[in-house]
């Protein structure tokens, strides 16, 4: 099985907007 | 000066959504075709590359209003403009040109933040065949049919599917020319 | 140990764990739950559900007016804790020297914990550690839901998820 990546990214720190 | 453009036009000239809101809008059109053509994914990969298309062909409009770039040189410029303009305008982000053909016909963006794969974890019967953000491929087809590039867009890999990187590739097949009706 | 789960609208069971204690310093192996409290550990959860639901569902009229929404109680009320938008309910239940400790998602979902006492004992709850496990717990229950192959209500069923628990487990409660 692939190793998950879905956990390890975090919930506050990401790219907030993109284009309308 | 295109990336600097490309951030100016994306500061003060664009209207902005939430992310989460288009990236949650885009998951769920995703599992719902998944659902709706019972997990035949090369379906669905067809799908979602006919919806970008129909994205595309439109949304050039917008994005030649926004920055009134001139006709590309050669792809080399085209590259250039896809990752630090259109990119930069409508995702944020600006992917990486790499992997040119001898010929310079050809080149490679590699996507380092998709928003449209965040918390996404494929199902295993998916992981195989489903290219997840194939919506690009068709929205970059269109876009370029309309300045009169035809192109191959397809994905080459995707860390969805436990790849290194996502790479998308592009590929000039010819230059269209307007023709008269006869 | 510990034994822990998250319960469904249903009351179904999307996940569960057992978590033993650790390597003691005689070199004991690490010991759970007796095998006749193992069968039984999904019943004594289920008995605790009605305490569990009265608290969420009980309107909070420790609110002051102004502070929270338009001077109604809210929900999510806590026997040991007047914060109005406090998740973690604390001890909610007993069963004979072990203890029950509830947090309640948004949505409703209920992470339940029976924490066990190899001493036969009554059992303590370190309700700082616990409350912190169930926080990060419900990150990563965010992070699940977020996915949208993933329908609401299914079990869980990710390696991954069951991996980042253990380890949240080990480090907040033993």
């Amino acid at each position: 099985p692939t190793p998950s990546r879905l956990y390890s990214e975090s919930l506050m720190f990401r790219k907030q907007e993109v284009s309308l | 000066s295109l990336k600097i453009m490309g951030e100016d036009v994306w500061k003060n000239r664009t209207e902005k959504v939430n992310a989460e809101l288009f990236t949650l809008t885009y998951g769920s059109i995703v599992s719902q075709l998944c659902i709706d053509y019972q997990r035949d994914f090369q379906k669905v990969n067809k799908q979602l590359f006919s919806m970008g298309y129909n994205i595309g062909v439109r949304l050039i409009e917008d994005f030649l209003a926004k920055t009134a770039l001139p006709r590309c040189e050669n792809m080399v410029k085209t590259s250039e403009a896809i990752s630090k303009c259109a990119f930069k305008i409508f995702l944020n982000m600006t992917p990486q040109v790499t992997n040119f053909s001898p010929e310079k016909d050809a080149f490679s963006l590699i996507i380092d933040e998709n928003p449209l794969s965040d918390f996404v974890e494929l199902p295993m019967d998916a992981m195989k065949q489903l290219w997840y953000s194939n919506i690009l491929c068709g929205v970059l087809k269109g876009a370029l049919q309309m300045v009169q590039l035809e192109c191959d867009v397809w994905f080459i890999s995707d860390v969805l599917k436990g790849d290194a990187h996502t790479e998308l590739r592009i590929k000039l097949n010819k230059v269209l020319k307007d023709e008269i009706p006869i | 140990p510990q034994y822990f789960a998250i319960l469904g609208k249903s009351d179904n069971p999307v996940y569960e764990a057992e978590f033993t204690t650790q390597q003691g310093q005689q070199g004991q192996l690490q010991k759970g739950f007796p095998q006749h409290l193992k069968e039984l550990n999904p019943f004594i959860m289920h008995a605790s559900l009605d305490i569990i639901e009265d608290l969420q569902w009980k309107l909070n009229s420790n609110v002051q007016h102004g502070t929270n929404n338009s001077g109604f109680g809210s929900f999510l009320r806590s026997k040991n804790v007047n914060v109005t938008d406090n998740c973690y309910l604390g001890k909610v239940d007993h069963f004979y020297g072990l203890a029950i400790t509830a947090y309640l998602t948004f949505s409703g979902m209920k992470f339940v914990m029976i924490h066990g006492n190899l001493d036969k004992n009554s059992t303590q709850v370190d309700d700082n550690a616990v409350k912190s496990f169930y926080q990060e717990v419900h990150e990563l229950y965010i992070k699940t839901l977020m996915n949208p192959f993933y329908k609401i209500n299914d079990p869980i069923t990710s390696a991954a998820f069951d991996t980042r628990v253990r380890s949240l487990a080990r480090k907040y409660l033993n």
